[in-house]
């Protein structure tokens, strides 16, 4: 509750004042955004990380997604996306990842509920990534799903399947 | 040399092979092929004149000519090529203005994802970037903008329902918030633009309706703040902007329960978190 009061406090001050919209001057503007918000957003991603893993893990965000930026998904090879759906219905999203990526390798997605294989596109931009990974997640309502994405020499993976390691949980 | 299309179950949206722009629009599955002309352009923000010394600035929208300038003449456009899952168009308008719209596989509406700036001022015009649809339905005036995600309100050009309107503002006058969507029609189709923020919006003529995605001025609107909206951002030379509309094209009767789980499903969007190669053991 102490952690998800900063930013519960940062949106009442951001609120009262109309912040962010140009109707304070630069410098309080500054202080909502780079102070206020952004400590309260960095302590409620503790809350959702240890409330989805039980405190055994810490989850990674990534803010700039939008420009394609995630120094994270960008420099590993192998690495697990949670995507969590706030709505209370199932509903099926278009998942976009920062990866880099070279034309010998491809990128492998797997549903880890079920294990299946999906359909992936890579798309080249000018990002700060090179490319974004593109898949569709198929989320339950007011619930998560995981998948697990691996890089692959693209030699190596008509041979071989890909086996998630780890503990499945439905 | 052709016009270029882009197309998925729900959908095909044409883009003019001269211009660069959107053209068209089908709605596959109602049969609607109606010409949408997608554009982005500014507005001069005002620095006072004879009728007012009122400047445009962060709580007040006033341009000083009711006719927006484009962000370019020499538009450029890309095709990013057969895809699986996403087609895609990229649109050049300026060194500040982009686009990039696309159609998902199995996904029935439009995503427009429009950046937009630094926004150039050393020619010392502040500057209100929108990006206007115009389409030939015969909305008569009359469009439709929500109030906080709520009752959507119909709006009418130059009118107010409860008083006797001098409108003295052609453009700002007609402005209006929009905080997740707004559309226009008439008997039969209707075009819905939800956003991913509140924005302003209007629709000026019959058939259009345009949305303010950024703004950037060297005015001040006397409100109290003492400052001009002139953001200058990291690098000083201001600031960099990226948004999304989603487009809606069908019928009046089926709009509306479309524009709601679209409209929900962008305010509840999913949460993507990232963890090791190892799967973090989920509860």
């Amino acid at each position: 509750t102490s952690k998800s009061n900063v930013l519960r406090a940062a949106m009442g001050v951001a609120q009262h004042h109309d912040a962010v919209s140009g109707t304070s001057k630069q410098h309080v503007a500054n202080d909502y955004a780079k102070h206020k918000l952004k400590s309260g957003g960095r302590h409620c991603k503790d809350v959702i990380s240890s409330v989805i893993t039980e405190g055994s893990s810490n989850l990674t965000f990534c803010d700039y997604m939008n420009i394609t930026l995630c120094d994270f998904t960008q420099n590993s090879n192998r690495f697990t996306a949670v995507v969590y759906n706030p709505l209370a219905r199932a509903v099926s999203k278009y998942i976009r990842i920062p990866v880099d990526c070279t034309p010998s390798y491809i990128f492998v997605v797997i549903e880890l509920v079920t294990g299946a294989r999906l359909t992936t596109q890579v798309r080249r931009n000018r990002g700060n990534a090179n490319c974004e990974l593109v898949f569709l997640a198929k989320l339950p309502a007011l619930g998560y799903n995981s998948f697990s994405i691996e890089k692959y020499k693209s030699s190596a993976t008509n041979k071989r399947l890909f086996t998630p390691k780890g503990k499945v949980v439905n | 040399s052709d016009d270029i299309t882009i197309s998925n179950e729900f959908y095909s949206v044409n883009f003019n092979r001269n211009s660069g722009l959107m053209d068209s629009i089908v709605n596959i599955e109602s049969g609607i092929k109606i010409p949408v002309h997608q554009d982005m352009l500014w507005y001069n923000g005002s620095m006072g004149n004879n009728a007012s010394k009122q400047q445009s600035g962060a709580y007040i929208f006033r341009p000083n000519s009711s006719t927006p300038f484009h962000c370019s003449n020499d538009g450029k456009v890309k095709l990013s090529g057969s895809n699986p899952l996403v087609q895609e168009v990229y649109q050049k308008f300026s060194d500040w203005a982009y686009q990039v719209v696309r159609l998902y596989k199995g996904i029935k509406h439009i995503e427009v994802e429009w950046t937009v700036g630094p926004i150039p001022v050393k020619d010392q015009w502040g500057k209100e970037v929108i990006s206007r649809y115009e389409t030939n339905i015969d909305s008569n005036g009359y469009f439709y903008t929500d109030a906080n995600g709520r009752e959507v309100l119909e709006r009418k050009k130059n009118y107010r329902p409860t008083w006797k309107l001098n409108q003295t503002e052609p453009v700002a006058g007609n402005y209006y918030p929009v905080n997740s969507r707004i559309y226009i029609r008439d008997a039969h189709v209707q075009l819905t633009v939800l956003t991913d923020r509140s924005q302003g919006g209007s629709s000026l003529s019959s058939g259009a309706l345009e949305l303010m995605v950024h703004r950037r001025l060297l005015g001040e609107d006397s409100k109290g703040v003492a400052e001009p909206l002139n953001e200058t951002g990291q690098f000083g030379d201001g600031l960099i902007t990226r948004g999304k509309h989603w487009l809606l094209l069908d019928t009046v009767t089926s709009s509306a329960k479309q524009h709601r789980l679209l409209g929900e499903e962008a305010f509840m969007s999913p949460l993507v978190m990232f963890g090791g190669a190892t799967p973090p053991a989920l509860v």
